[in-house]
C-alpha cells in the first residue's frame, strides 16, 4: 500500500506540474531530491508546513477535490498545447 | 496572483452553455439554475473590471459557435487532453484566452453532483465556475490565501453577496484594468496601485449605447424565455430575470437574430409563442418564425396569413404591439388602436389564422394605458406591462380596468439609467389633466 501510495503521490506532483513527467523513451528517472523539492513546493502552494515527505496533511490535501489545470506551469504544459495546436491544423 | 501570460484582446466577452449537468447526478440543478449560477459566477469578474459577459443562444450540435467562452458538463476522457476522473478528484478545468479554438473553454465534470447551496456531500457549482472563469480569463492558479484561484475546491459561498478577494480583484485588474465607477478597488488597502493597461484594440461598432438606451421609444419589447428584449433600430439590449442588463451596449440586431433581412432597422413587434416556444417578428406586413436565434427557411410570409381586417374591413398590414397574456394564454396583436385575439393552441405552422369571434376591438379597452402602445409582455406574476416612449404601465394579471395606472420610467426601472432630475409629475395618458405621483415625483 505505501509504494503505491507513493506512486499516486508522484503521479499527482506530475499532473499538477511539480515534477516533470517521467519519460519513458529515456528512462528519465525522478531523484530523490527532485521529489523531496517537488512535495516541499507543493506544501508552501497548498499552505502546509514544508516537510518534503508524504505526510498525512500532504496526502490529505492531495485528495482534495481541486481544479485539474496544472498549479505550476511549465515546458510540459506548453508542450501539451503546442502539440495539440499542432493536431488542430492537421 | 499568478497571471498565465494570456489574455482576451477585448473587453466584450461572449459564452454559451452546450451542455448541462445530467439530472441523475445534479438533481437539484435545472437550466435556468445553472445559467443564473454561471451568470453571477461572471458578474464576479465584471464587478471589478471593464469585462463584460453577454450569453449567446446556441445550438449545442454546432461545436464552433457560442461565442469565446463556452461552458459544457462532460465526463471522464472528452477530447481536450484533459480527462476528468469520476466523482471526486478533479471538479473542472478551463483553458485560457487567445485565438485558439479552445481557448476560453470552460468544461465541468459531469459525473461530480454539481449543487446550489449543497452540503458537503455536493460540489457548489458557483465557487467551482468562479474559480474556471478566472482561467477563462487568464488567470493561473494562486497560492494565496483568501483566493478563488486556489486549485482546491474551497466549499460553497454566497452567491448573492460574493465579492473577489484582493488577490483576484487585482490580478483580474492588472490584466484589463479597474471598472470605471464600479468597485475602483484598494483606496483602502496598502498596496501598489497598479497601472491600467493600455486600450485594447477592440472591433469598432456602431454604439448608440447609453444616450439611445435611456431616451425609451423602443420599437418592439419581447419577453423572450425570461428574458426582456428591448428592440430600437438596429439593436437591442437584453434585461435578464432578475432585471439586470447583460450589457450596458447594445447588441447588433444582425449578428443575434439570424435570417432578418439585410437592412433591418425597426422591428414592429415580437412575442414568444406559447405552444412551440417558437419567436414571432412582425415587420411591416410581412413576419418571421425563429426556432432559437435563426429564422425558419420557410419565411418571412405574408402578415395577411393573420386573417386581421380592420372594422372598416381594411386588412392590417402592420402589427404595432403583440403579447401572450398570461391571464389566459391567448395571443394578442394590436394594430392601429385596435387589437385581435388568437388562440395559437388551434393554428398549424404554415396556414392562415383566424382571430377569435369578435376582434378587432378597441385598444381603448385597457384602460389606464395608452391605446397606441409601442409593444406588451407579460411579466412577472402574469401582469401584462405596456411601454410607451420612456415609460411603462403595468396591469395586474387579468385586470382589464385598472383606472389609474402610475407609469414608471423604462429607462430607470429596467435599463439602468440615472434618475431624470425632478419635473412635473407624469400623467395618465389618456387623462393628461389628471395628476398622479410616483416616489420620485
Amino acid at each position: 500500500g505505501e509504494s503505491d501510495q507513493y506512486s499516486r503521490a508522484l503521479d499527482w506532483l506530475s499532473r499538477y506540474g511539480y515534477l516533470p513527467p517521467a519519460d519513458p523513451r529515456t528512462s528519465q528517472l525522478q531523484t530523490k531530491e527532485g521529489i523531496e523539492k517537488a512535495i516541499r513546493i507543493m506544501q508552501r502552494f497548498g499552505g502546509l508546513q514544508e516537510t518534503g515527505v508524504l505526510d498525512n496533511k500532504t496526502l490529505k490535501l492531495m485528495s482534495t477535490p481541486r481544479c485539474s489545470l496544472p498549479d505550476i506551469i511549465g515546458s510540459d504544459e506548453m508542450l501539451k498545447r503546442k502539440r495539440r495546436r499542432r493536431r488542430r491544423k492537421r | 496572483y499568478a497571471l498565465s501570460g494570456l489574455k482576451w484582446q477585448k473587453m466584450d466577452l461572449t459564452w454559451s452553455i452546450h451542455s448541462y449537468p445530467s439530472p441523475s447526478h445534479s438533481p437539484n440543478l435545472n437550466k435556468e439554475l445553472v445559467e443564473t449560477i454561471l451568470y453571477y459566477a461572471f458578474k464576479a469578474w465584471s464587478d471589478v473590471s471593464p469585462l463584460t459577459f453577454q450569453k449567446q443562444m446556441t445550438n449545442s450540435r454546432d461545436s464552433k459557435a457560442g461565442g469565446d467562452i463556452r461552458v459544457s458538463f462532460a465526463q471522464m476522457l472528452h477530447e481536450d487532453g484533459y480527462p476528468f476522473d469520476g466523482r471526486g478528484g478533479t471538479l473542472a478545468h478551463a483553458f485560457f484566452p487567445g485565438l485558439d479554438e479552445v481557448s476560453g473553454d470552460t468544461h465541468f465534470d459531469n459525473d461530480e453532483m454539481w449543487s446550489f447551496r449543497g452540503d458537503s456531500s455536493s460540489t457548489d457549482l458557483f465557487t467551482v465556475a468562479v474559480h474556471e472563469f478566472g482561467h477563462a480569463l487568464g488567470l493561473s492558479h494562486s497560492s494565496s490565501d483568501p483566493s478563488i484561484m486556489r486549485p482546491y475546491y474551497q466549499g460553497p459561498a454566497d452567491m448573492n453577496d460574493f465579492q473577489l478577494a484582493l488577490d483576484d480583484r487585482v490580478a483580474i485588474q492588472q490584466l484589463y484594468g479597474v471598472k470605471e465607477g464600479g468597485q475602483g478597488d484598494d483606496a483602502d488597502h496598502d498596496i501598489p496601485r497598479l497601472p491600467s493597461p493600455p486600450p485594447t484594440k477592440t472591433t469598432q461598432h456602431s454604439e448608440p449605447s447609453f444616450p439611445e438606451r435611456c431616451q425609451g421609444g423602443f420599437d418592439a419589447v419581447a419577453n423572450i424565455r425570461g428574458e426582456v428584449f428591448f428592440f430600437k433600430g438596429e439593436h437591442f439590449w437584453r434585461v435578464n430575470q432578475k432585471r439586470s442588463l447583460w450589457s450596458l451596449n447594445p447588441t447588433l440586431i444582425k449578428n443575434f437574430w439570424i435570417g432578418l433581412p439585410p437592412g433591418t432597422n425597426k422591428i414592429d413587434a415580437v412575442y414568444e409563442r406559447k405552444s412551440d416556444s417558437r419567436i414571432i417578428f412582425f415587420i411591416g406586413s410581412q413576419y418571421w418564425v425563429f426556432i432559437d436565434n435563426k429564422a425558419m427557411g420557410d419565411y418571412p410570409r405574408p402578415l395577411s396569413e393573420w386573417g386581421m381586417r380592420t372594422k372598416s374591413g381594411v386588412p392590417v398590414d402592420r402589427v404595432d404591439a403583440a403579447f401572450i397574456w398570461a391571464h389566459n394564454g391567448k395571443t394578442y396583436l394590436f394594430s392601429g388602436g385596435e387589437f385581435w385575439r388568437f388562440d395559437e393552441s388551434k393554428a398549424n405552422e404554415l396556414g392562415t389564422r383566424h382571430p377569435d369571434q369578435g376582434y378587432p376591438r378597441d385598444s381603448s379597452l385597457w384602460e389606464g394605458v395608452p391605446p397606441d402602445m409601442d409593444d406588451v409582455i407579460s411579466w412577472e406574476q402574469g401582469d401584462a406591462y405596456f411601454f410607451k416612449d420612456n415609460q411603462y404601465w403595468v396591469l395586474k394579471s387579468g385586470g382589464l380596468n385598472q383606472d389609474i395606472i402610475t407609469p414608471k420610467s423604462t429607462a430607470v426601472e429596467w435599463l439602468w439609467c440615472p434618475a431624470p432630475p425632478m419635473t412635473s409629475a407624469p400623467t395618465n395618458p389618456q387623462n393628461p389633466k389628471e395628476c398622479s405621483c410616483d416616489v420620485r415625483g
